[in-house]
């Protein structure tokens, strides 16, 4: 069927998600490295853009806010 | 202002993310 963007968007959170917790913690974040071409450093200012709130931690909703974000400048 | 240089370095980086996301999972289905 369809990919919708929340299918996509829970997909990405998932990949970050290794543990299946709900939530995405900055050294989650820092172990993506091996599988995507940034470095741990890079990764780290990722979660800092995403986690506006500075919890922490990172909600599917906070991760999907900071993806309809970058659509949304790409398309602009 | 260092908050506004913040906010365009931030974007890159995301934008850096996402594609790599993005381009990662392209053509798996």
């Amino acid at each position: 069927g369809p990919i919708t963007l929340l299918d996509k968007t829970k997909e990405f959170f998932q990949t970050c998600d290794v543990e299946g917790r709900g939530f995405i913690t900055r050294t989650d974040m820092r172990r993506l490295h091996r599988e995507l071409p940034l470095s741990a450093e890079e990764l780290e200012d990722v979660f800092d853009s995403l986690d506006a709130q500075r919890s922490g931690y990172l909600t599917l909703e906070a991760f999907s806010s900071g993806f309809s974000q970058f659509l949304h400048g790409r398309r602009l | 202002d260092p908050n506004i240089k913040a906010g365009a370095a931030n974007e890159g980086v995301l934008a850096n993310f996402f594609n790599s996301l993005l381009s990662k999972k392209t053509g798996t289905s």
